[in-house]
């Protein structure tokens, strides 16, 4: 048996639209801690794993550990039906092939439910192991997806550097190039808009502008956006989900011919 | 603009 019922029901809604366009279909792996998904692009290049914690729900129930495999486009199809103030309950039956999703307006006056097919995936789980990053860069996470939605229309990739002065983010295309750095920068209003960089030796990579783009999705996530390098890992791109958990994205790095 | 790598070649899969 398992039922978790999330009052802040927009925050799968918003979890989904973030994921379904890099992963087609994966396994979620409930437990009574929480619910986690680890999946990789059709190309293996990227990366998703989401975690949402069991606190964060208002009820929480699992009575033993269980995979249940869903088409992401499918699951946000019916996501999509629930409104944005909606509570969102997942249920799911020992042994059954489908999973509910149910819908209750605020003022409980509409009620819906949504019964989705699940599906067998043979999923390819890697183990990530703890490591320690070179250089740890939280920013904005709006400025983040300001500047790969920019650098996308000059260029393929983009050269993540970051040094004490700060970090830069360069491209090249057959129109030119562009460069933008962000320094350091504390003394901000609000602790959302500032950038903070920790280096502990310069980094510098390449990556594909088009997952970066996509990982820019998770924006309504969080405010900020952690980007941790280190020259021989995968980039990790977080967002976390307050009070929850969060959604990481890996990705591969482009490397010199 | 350099070669991409995979995932599978920094993690291990389980």
């Amino acid at each position: 048996m398992l039922e978790l019922r999330l009052v802040q029901g927009s925050l799968l809604k918003k979890v989904l639209e973030s994921i379904k366009d890099l992963v087609n279909d994966a396994n979620f792996d409930f437990s009574s801690s929480g619910f986690s998904l680890q999946s990789m692009d059709s190309s293996h290049v990227a990366l998703v794993a989401l975690l949402l914690k069991s606190e964060g729900f208002e009820h929480y129930r699992c009575d033993r550990n269980t995979s249940m495999g869903m088409n992401l486009g499918n699951m946000s199809k019916m996501l999509k039906c629930a409104g944005n103030d909606d509570i969102i309950t997942i249920k799911g039956d020992d042994g059954s092939d489908t999973v509910t999703f149910m819908f209750e307006s605020p003022t409980q006056d509409k009620i819906a439910d949504f019964e989705m097919k699940l599906m067998d995936i043979d999923s390819e789980h890697l183990g990530i192991p703890e490591a320690e990053y070179h250089a740890i860069v939280k920013m904005p996470s709006a400025e983040f997806a300001r500047i790969c939605k920019d650098l996308a229309s000059i260029g393929d990739t983009v050269v993540i550097s970051v040094t004490k002065e700060g970090v830069k983010f360069s491209t090249r295309g057959d129109i030119g190039t562009a460069n933008i750095v962000l320094r350091q920068n504390t003394t901000v209003d609000k602790p959302e808009d500032a950038t903070v960089i920790e280096m502990n030796e310069p980094v510098s990579m390449t990556f594909a502008l088009r997952y970066m783009n996509s990982f820019t999705k998770a924006t309504p996530l969080s405010n900020t956006v952690t980007i941790s390098m280190s020259p021989d890992l995968p980039v990790v791109v977080e967002y976390k989900i307050a009070e929850m958990g969060y959604v990481r994205f890996y990705l591969a790095p482009k490397m010199e011919e | 603009l350099g070669s991409q790598t995979v995932l599978p070649i920094y993690f291990r899969h389980l």
